[in-house]
């Protein structure tokens, strides 16, 4: 997945860093200090509708289908994310205990065209 | 961006860098919270003592990977009875997960001071839920231990239960082996360290119960 660039306009990963301490949560939350809050944004064209970002077999079968059918689709397609990784979190709870846990799909990794 | 670019998703105008920020910030707090099933962030009111954090986030190092769908929790002992650091204490947990979540591992973190020679027999009781104070509390584990420093006892996950606030009370009985193998009689000599850096803490394992496993459960 290409990363967004200021000048990049087509589907692409933002890479956010969000510091704990920003939130004003380093009381609470022990480990990380932080986190990537990626998310996806840009324009998905016709011509990469399906394109996943990480794997071509599946644009080339929706291409072919946009070909065969119909050259200007109606729908439109949106950059999502296509791959995502948990995040392990060390924490506080209300009653002071430590709690260790793994969120799932917290960090987005790839984006790509729907 | 500059104020002239457009939102490359939706063409409209883009967001000035400070805005962008506290809207993403915004949006983080929520992902967390939610991803870690939370309302609204926990107020800490009682934090326990820096040196004993530092040893619990030192043995649930991150990185090493939390069972699947479960959380480990270390929740750090209050004593109730004034002799701290004798071998009788009362240990106070305050555990409210236990009520939703199903315990499969228990362990008893202790420190054992440095003690007269031979082997010390501990005996783990706990107050159950709801039992009139002066009966006997029920015995959840024994062990023997003839070394001082850290010792991890197992206990039948089984067998711990919370009380309807959370409360888990723990009695601990302990008493110097004769050579015999019988236990010496006389108030306990044997000293646990309960200081804020010794503080004795469970450490557990759970995961939410998988639904459906209540009907289990009933029948």
């Amino acid at each position: 997945t290409p990363i967004c660039e200021p000048e990049t306009l087509l589907c692409c990963r933002r890479d956010y860093y969000v510091d704990f301490q920003e939130l004003g949560w380093r009381d609470w939350i022990l480990q990380p200090e932080g986190y990537q809050l990626n998310y996806c944004s840009g324009q998905c064209p016709p011509h990469l509708a399906g394109s996943p970002g990480i794997a071509a077999s599946f644009h080339s079968t929706v291409f072919n289908l946009l070909k065969a059918n119909n050259p200007s689709p109606a729908g439109t397609s949106c950059c999502v994310p296509t791959a995502r990784r948990p995040l392990s979190l060390l924490y506080l709870d209300g009653n002071g205990n430590v709690v260790k846990t793994d969120v799932p799909d917290m960090v987005v990794e790839a984006c790509g065209c729907s | 961006e500059g104020a002239g670019s457009a939102c490359p998703s939706c063409g409209g105008p883009a967001l000035a860098l400070q805005a962008e920020r506290a809207l993403v910030l915004e949006l983080a707090k929520q992902q967390i919270l939610k991803g870690l099933h939370l309302t609204s962030r926990p107020r800490i009111t009682h934090p326990p003592p820096q040196a004993a954090l530092s040893r619990a986030v030192l043995r649930l190092q991150p990185g090493t990977v939390a069972p699947r769908k479960g959380e480990e929790v270390i929740s750090f002992a209050t004593t109730t009875d004034s002799s701290t650091s004798t071998c009788s204490s009362m240990l106070t947990f305050q555990l409210s997960t236990l009520q939703s979540h199903h315990l499969y591992h228990a362990r008893l973190w202790l420190h054992v001071l440095p003690t007269p020679p031979g082997t010390l027999h501990l005996r783990i009781f706990q107050r159950s839920p709801g039992r009139r104070h002066g009966r006997l509390p029920a015995l959840l584990a024994e062990h023997q231990i003839n070394a001082p420093g850290w010792h991890a006892l197992i206990l039948p996950s089984g067998g711990l239960r919370g009380e309807e606030s959370g409360t888990v009370k723990l009695q601990l009985d302990c008493r110097p082996l004769k050579d015999n193998g019988t236990a010496a009689a006389g108030p306990p000599r044997q000293r646990l360290d309960t200081a804020a850096y010794h503080r004795p803490f469970l450490e557990l394992k759970i995961r939410p119960y998988e639904p459906g496993a209540g009907r289990t459960r009933r029948r």
